[in-house]
């Protein structure tokens, strides 16, 4: 663990933090995507699904219960508690051009098949690197369903963006937990570059997809920095 | 078939 990563985690769970309490205190999710939030719990079950088979640290199983916890809860507020304050009619980003996709592909790129190892398990030739059946364990299930949270994680905040886009403006406080969402893979980023020298760490799959995620964020960073620092509303 | 990778990361 290095203070890249750590900030990093720390800044991840300020934005989920501070996103639940300005739903849950102003009892409204208005310019909340909620397809985002729908996409950022899909994440983190499908790569938090080894909480159930192996254990890492006390610190890592804690922070991934609190994310799945505050993600539903998130899901929760703004689809059924405070329903009324969605903002359906802007949050209108087609979910599934990114969750098809982000399938597909994380199927032909991950740690466990090429696409020819693929194409063989489709066959069901090479029996044992069948996905799930008598001859394998879940290790392929699971490590297809963590490429693709990757993969997912990278384009989830999309219909969040898009819908700022549409209305033209964010509270402040939505701006916050933007600034935060985006700082944490920058500095995860930070920390693969650290653990690739100091650990000789390197995981191409993760750092393409946070490479992808923290360019979707620039445009906001500057409007952020530009407008939001001096305390403006984010008018766009 | 290599060791599958376990992600110490969040």
């Amino acid at each position: 663990m290095n203070i890249f990563r750590l900030t990093g985690d720390l800044s991840h769970l300020a934005a989920i933090i501070i996103l639940l309490l300005k739903i849950w205190k102003t009892r409204s999710c208005a310019g909340i995507s909620g397809k985002s939030q729908i996409l950022f719990a899909l994440v983190f079950t499908t790569r938090y699904l080894d909480l159930l088979t192996s254990y890492i640290s006390l610190y890592n199983t804690f922070m991934k219960v609190v994310y799945i916890g505050c993600a539903y809860a998130t899901v929760y507020l703004i689809y059924m508690k405070f329903k009324a304050t969605y903002d359906g009619n802007h949050d209108t980003f087609r979910a599934e051009f990114l969750v098809v996709p982000v399938g597909g592909l994380s199927f032909l790129v991950n740690h466990d098949f090429t696409p020819l190892e693929f194409l063989l398990v489709i066959m069901y030739v090479s029996y044992d690197m069948a996905l799930c059946g008598p001859g394998s364990n879940c290790s392929h299930c699971f490590q297809i369903l963590w490429t693709f949270s990757i993969y997912l994680e990278s384009v989830a905040i999309l219909p969040q963006l898009f819908m700022i886009s549409k209305t033209g403006e964010a509270e402040t406080i939505t701006t916050h937990y933007l600034f935060f969402l985006g700082l944490y893979r920058a500095l995860y980023l930070i920390n693969w570059i650290w653990r690739f020298y100091f650990e000789g760490f390197f995981d191409l799959i993760a750092i393409v997809a946070g490479v992808v995620q923290t360019i979707l964020y620039c445009d906001f960073f500057y409007l952020y920095v530009t407008k939001v620092v001096y305390s403006e509303r984010l008018p766009l | 078939d290599e060791e599958t990778k376990e992600h110490d990361e969040l």
